[in-house]
């Protein structure tokens, strides 16, 4: 399976609706310094259940939703909506397209969904657990954190394989 | 637990000398287990011999030199235990040309398992994407995004 | 001390923001004292303001926005208080094109106060230099230097 | 006053006697990944007197010399030369050419020189307290380390202003 979409709604500079269409391959983001480039990186760590606002470049709920401008008001949510092609049936869920949604609200609630019904956090959990995705220390290598992996202690490492084990 | 680390770690530790001869174009690299003596069962070391050098620890290494054996970590755990996807943001920012040109014809090649999402700013790697996005900000401070074909990157692209 | 302290961020906050607005082609910066609490005396804050965009911590920034940030700071403290000489190791590897350009005019500028040695793989920075030293390594893994014109740098570095 | 010449010797992967020239406005160093260029930068921090290891990319004194290979013997000191301009009298010392020298052996021992004439550390930091030389954070900016001026936390980057003072 493979990643298909992805849909930013109201996330960080992603104020206006905007779908990305994967490649089955190599998909490149490109543009200027600031643009909003790493910030696609952080809504498919966020999208997948991300807790830790750290990974985010975040202190908290609010600093996900689009935070305005002298021409653009800010938004009052902010949504994404990641769908996998799941034809070859590699996440371990009976449907042919699996789509993982999160939305989050200035008072800091967030709302997770699954294929469009509301779930909690812990079943999306359980569904990534099941295919790899739990952990996403490399499958998402954040900006200027390439050798970090190196940079680990050994035992720190281990954690690295015990993930792809 | 620890058999299935143990044999993760036996396939990755088989997997990265491969990976790392490729990007480096020669040179040597192996994983070992470490006791870490404090009983939270072995740390994993890493040594590089670059080509025509001697082996050495890690801290000798130059930031391009980390750069290329940190992704030889990552496309080895790729290798052995694939992902959906996986998304690399700037890991070729320290890269010089002919480094970036092996990185980027593995990428090629592991993209036929792993599906992958890159932001970078270099010309040649964006040349191994079937799909390009360009975004940009726009005067409202909202992100706006395209879809570029190749030729219509390279035509923006003043040669750097 | 204190005094000495003072009027040099007096100095420096004054520089900060013209130097800011030069490398970002626009915006605002701002530098202030504050209380640590601790007693150690004031800390110091840094609110950015990009071009377009509303005022904003430091955390926010992009990776590039970054580097030109500190790049604005470093070029700010080199004004207020020369030094003979500035050694920057590739501060360049995260900037785009227009970025790159505003930071190699003001360090041809502020090349005229302080002297600057600088490691780029970033053709548009080497075009500032009127000197080009070329580092390559032998098979023996020691390192030879030969000194470069600009034509021959520009032929040796195929297209990006 | 600014630098005039580096001369290299033995000092990590500048095994042959190597010469820099730097002109009065700006040099730059290019060259393939692993070549040597930071190495360059660490040297210029070293014959200042670095003392912090770790600012060094290494552990001790060995790290500092070079180590050999297969068709090179390792080397047996390391040395480095740097040669400051001071027709202006920029530099507090009443010569037109102040050179600074430091010499490293794998039994750990350092010697120190100030224009060709063996002296302490203590008279190399002395000179350079006295020219802004001395703390060198905001003049040496290592590779991957540009930001961490903004990194550090408020009091920290006071330390920076006290340096400037
Ligand atoms: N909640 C938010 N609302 C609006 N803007 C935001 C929000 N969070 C972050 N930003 C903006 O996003 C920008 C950073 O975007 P991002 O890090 O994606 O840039 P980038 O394209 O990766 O750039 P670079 O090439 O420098 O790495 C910052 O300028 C910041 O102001
Ligand atoms: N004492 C030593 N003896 C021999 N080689 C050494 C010594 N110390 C470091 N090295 C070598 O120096 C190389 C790193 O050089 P350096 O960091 O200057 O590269 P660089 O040109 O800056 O590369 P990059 O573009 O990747 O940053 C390493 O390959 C390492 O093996
Ligand atoms: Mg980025
Ligand atoms: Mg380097």
């Amino acid at each position: 399976s493979h990643l298909k979409y992805l849909e930013l709604h109201g996330y960080k500079t992603f104020a206006s609706k905007t779908r990305f269409e994967f490649a089955e391959g190599i998909t490149a983001i490109v543009g200027p310094n600031g643009s909003g480039k790493s910030n696609v990186a952080d809504s498919i760590r966020w999208v997948l259940g991300e807790q830790a606002y750290a990974l985010l470049r975040g202190k908290k709920t609010e600093d996900m939703i689009f935070s305005g401008s002298e021409q653009r008001p800010r938004a009052g949510m902010a949504s994404a909506l990641i769908t996998f092609d799941n034809a070859d049936g590699g996440l371990p869920i009976e449907f042919s397209e699996v789509s993982i949604g999160r939305s989050a609200y200035r008072d800091g609630s967030n709302e997770y969904f699954l294929n469009d019904a509301r779930v909690r956090l812990k079943d999306i959990d359980e569904l990534l657990g099941r295919c790899g995705l739990s952990e996403r220390t490399y499958t998402i290598i954040g900006q200027g954190l390439v050798d970090s992996a190196l940079s680990l202690k050994p035992e720190e490492r281990r954690r690295l394989f015990e993930e792809a084990a | 637990m620890q058999n299935a680390f143990q044999k993760t770690f036996t396939a990755v530790a088989e997997e990265f000398p491969k990976i790392f001869v490729r990007l480096f174009g020669g040179g040597s690299a192996k994983l070992a287990l470490t006791d870490t003596g404090d009983g939270s069962g072995e740390g994993i070391d890493i040594t590089a011999k670059l080509p025509g050098k001697r082996s050495q620890g890690l801290a000798l290494l130059s930031g391009g030199e980390r750069s290329l054996t940190a992704v030889a970590l990552i496309f080895s755990l790729l290798k052995v235990s694939p992902t959906p996807f996986c998304v690399l943001d700037e890991v070729d920012a320290m890269l010089d040309e002919s480094n970036v040109g092996r990185f980027r014809d593995l990428l090629l090649e592991l993209s036929r398992q792993t599906q992958f999402i890159i932001v970078t700013h270099n010309r040649n790697t964006v040349q191994a994407a079937q799909v390009i996005y360009g975004v940009s900000m726009g005067s409202d401070s909202a992100s706006t995004v395209i879809s570029l074909k190749l030729d219509e990157f390279v035509a923006q692209t003043p040669d750097e």
